[in-house]
């Protein structure tokens, strides 16, 4: 059974990218077999994995428009263990422009994973999808094709804003397009003890979502934000460090709660 | 002669919102009369200026369907001097949907704007936009309503990814729509003497655009982070702050440079 998550948040910054590598990271030492969809034009998921965007000569815009299957642009991470990256190029930002007006605009992820799971080799017991920083279609691509939505909180003020808008579109597409859909799991992060306001969203969220926050919060660190700049995951990157701890806490508690369907 | 400027980065979480309220405050102190335009569907520059975005019953969306003039949603800010905002609410993040098949989509806000300078009490020496995360059709109608660009640049490394792209869709929407755009300012944002990588990034801007970039830099301070959540400027909040200094002398410069036409 493949867990197929879109891990998305329409504030920017609040470390969805690095949630996404280092979560993928920690689960691939596991021995899971792990496939990260970069779906965010800025391409820092494909970066962080290792690979160069702009050498690459097709990528996600490519899928989404039907030109290529997914199997084309899966490529294997340099990270330890099985973890697979399908890229994504500059181009995939003309990405919505392109298939707006297409009738399943909104299908085309779903489609070409569906495929991609039923060739050779498409077997994954992750799927994350990167998602970019808004609720257009791209994310609603990410929500149709996902069982379920990993949320990464930024232990700062502008934090719980913009929820009640994700749940809303969450809501929309759940009733539309994908009765499955729904908000799994929210996970603390960039949590800075210096200032009194990371400990208020704590509390705040753990109020308010008792059932799907993580207990693992991830610390503000600066290993965590050097990594990306030696192409690895902080678990490469430097295993003991705290944010590498964080994060491998954080996935083992994951895969241990199984999804509700 | 008003200054409209453009505060985007597509990159997200890099400081867009912090350094429009804070630039706009900043500059209200000197004496100037600033409007800040919230442009992002997540309404934190309406929130950080003083204002609860749940309890206003109009913002930009009815302006750019045309439903209200931009005089109907301005308000005076809270803040010392005179500064004021053109509020936000939760559905302008329908509004690309709403706008995007009408014949005049990217100029919706420069429509307003100009009819709103006409206008007895439209008069101001700087104009900001806070830009959402993305590329598409709100930060197009930023775009085509501005004459210069600001860019803020977090100091860490995904910082450089993106400008390509953003220089790509500035010269587009210049060659097209709007002849006397330009990138006119960068700032350094969010600065931690902690990582060697700040300093790499620093020193990477300053060679690539040393024409532009000014030369203070925002450091990454608590006091910051805090302010929003007592709805003031880092200014109002802490004056005497070194986040609070490094924003008024970054004001100072930027408004001593005459932005080149
Ligand atoms: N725990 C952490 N400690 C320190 N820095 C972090 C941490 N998590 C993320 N960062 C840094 O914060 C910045 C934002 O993180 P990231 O890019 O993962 O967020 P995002 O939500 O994917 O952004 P976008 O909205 O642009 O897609 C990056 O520079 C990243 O390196
Ligand atoms: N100099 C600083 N020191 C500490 N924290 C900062 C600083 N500047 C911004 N922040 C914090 O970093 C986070 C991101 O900043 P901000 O929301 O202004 O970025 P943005 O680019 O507007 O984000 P978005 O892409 O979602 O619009 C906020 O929580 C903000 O309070
Ligand atoms: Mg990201
Ligand atoms: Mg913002």
């Amino acid at each position: 059974f493949t867990r197929i998550i879109a891990m998305s948040n329409q504030k920017g910054g609040v470390g969805k990218t690095t949630t996404t590598v280092n979560m993928a990271a920690a689960l691939a030492r596991f021995g899971a077999r792990v496939l990260v969809i970069d779906l965010d034009p800025q391409g820092n998921a494909t970066t962080a994995l290792g690979f160069n965007h702009h050498e690459q000569p097709v990528g996600m815009f490519q899928v989404l428009t039907g030109e290529q299957p997914l199997s084309a642009i899966v490529r294997k991470s340099p990270e330890p263990g099985e973890l697979f990256c399908a890229i994504s190029t500059l181009d995939l930002a003309g990405a919505e422009m392109a298939i707006a007006t297409e009738k399943d605009s909104r299908f085309r992820l779903h489609q070409a994973l569906a495929e991609h799971l039923a060739s050779p080799g498409g077997s994954y017991h992750y799927i994350f999808i990167d998602c970019p920083p808004s609720l257009g279609l791209l994310t609603v691509n990410a929500m149709v094709a996902a069982h379920e939505i990993f949320v990464p909180i930024q232990c700062e003020y502008y934090a719980l804003e913009g929820l009640t808008q994700l749940r809303q579109t969450v809501d929309q597409v759940n009733q539309v397009l994908n009765p499955r859909l729904h908000i799994s799991t929210m996970l603390l992060t960039m949590f800075d003890s210096r200032t009194r306001l990371a400990q208020d969203v704590v509390d705040d969220v753990r109020t308010h979502f008792p059932d799907i926050v993580l207990n693992s919060i991830i610390p503000r660190t600066v290993r965590v934000a050097e990594a990306p700049s030696h192409l690895q995951s902080v678990i490469s990157y430097d295993t003991n460090s705290p944010g590498s701890i964080s994060y491998l806490e954080a996935a083992y508690e994951f895969a241990s709660r199984k999804s509700h369907m």
